[in-house]
């Protein structure tokens, strides 16, 4: 089963 | 000093209708082009990102760039304070920690007034990088809500493939599985009605259902919305806010284990 991916593994934090 | 009316206050409504299952406190930070919002889950795992221009309001005031920190729950009690066609202006001045909303019906009869305490918000900003998406899938918004609503019956997550056919969302779960296929429209009456795909390339993702059902609360604010897909990205899901703003919502894919 596919898991939850984190937002921040493509965004960067400014 | 800050001042913002907007006419249709019902706007600010379902704004914060949609976004209050998502984020607990927002910060508004206020320039001369307008009022905009970025605040993430505290799952990081989607982003919801409000711009609203200046054009929208009349009138708009902004002497300096303010950040306003607000509660939703506080924020969302007073707003359903107005009526529908009320209009709102928001106020704050430099050096208090107070916000105004006047709430004024439509014939100048009633006004209201409310105060809000702001809140010091550590907020993370995030880099949203300009990406070029595989495939653009327009359409209407309470189409897609039915689709995510009906695929959350099936189980928990949604795959969403596009292809030259069109665009599929499929989803399985120990009951059984569904399909459903849309095709870009040949020939409609009315634009809102409209489902156009726009496909650089194919491209297939899967997306947590609970997140998709979140962010379907914003179908009230327009007719018609926007998935921007890439391969091992997030989905952008977009809502026009009239002709002078818009709701985004980010979220991030599930990937194979």
């Amino acid at each position: 089963t596919p898991i939850q991916n984190d937002l921040l593994e493509y965004f960067s934090l400014l | 000093m800050f001042e913002a009316r907007l006419i249709q206050g019902s706007v600010l409504k379902k704004m914060i209708d949609a976004i209050k299952d998502i984020v607990t406190d927002i910060n508004l930070d206020c320039s001369s082009t307008g009022i905009s919002v970025q605040a993430m889950d505290s799952g990081h795992v989607c982003l919801v990102l409000i711009e609203l221009g200046s054009d929208g309001f009349e009138p708009y005031r902004c002497d300096r760039n303010i950040t306003l920190g607000l509660g939703l729950k506080a924020l969302s009690v007073v707003v359903r304070c107005a009526n529908n066609d009320d209009s709102i202006t928001i106020k704050a001045q430099e050096g208090t920690d107070n916000i105004n909303f006047v709430f004024e019906s439509p014939n100048g009869e009633k006004t209201s007034q409310f105060e809000i305490k702001l809140m010091d918000i550590d907020s993370e900003h995030l880099g949203i990088p300009d990406t070029e998406y595989d495939s653009v899938v327009k359409m209407p918004s309470h189409e897609f809500q039915r689709i995510c609503r009906d695929m959350s019956q099936l189980g928990d997550s949604i795959v969403v493939a596009c292809t030259k056919d069109g665009i599929q969302f499929s989803a399985s779960g120990d009951m059984g599985s569904g399909k459903i296929n849309l095709r870009q429209s040949s020939l409609v009456d009315k634009e809102e009605d409209q489902i156009n795909i726009e496909l650089n390339d194919p491209v297939h993702l899967t997306f947590a259902l609970r997140y998709l059902n979140y962010f379907t609360k914003a179908t009230p604010l327009s007719p018609t919305v926007t998935l921007s897909l890439k391969a091992e990205s997030p989905l952008c899901v977009t809502y026009p806010i009239g002709d002078f703003g818009s709701m985004k919502f980010f979220l991030a894919p599930k990937i194979d284990d």
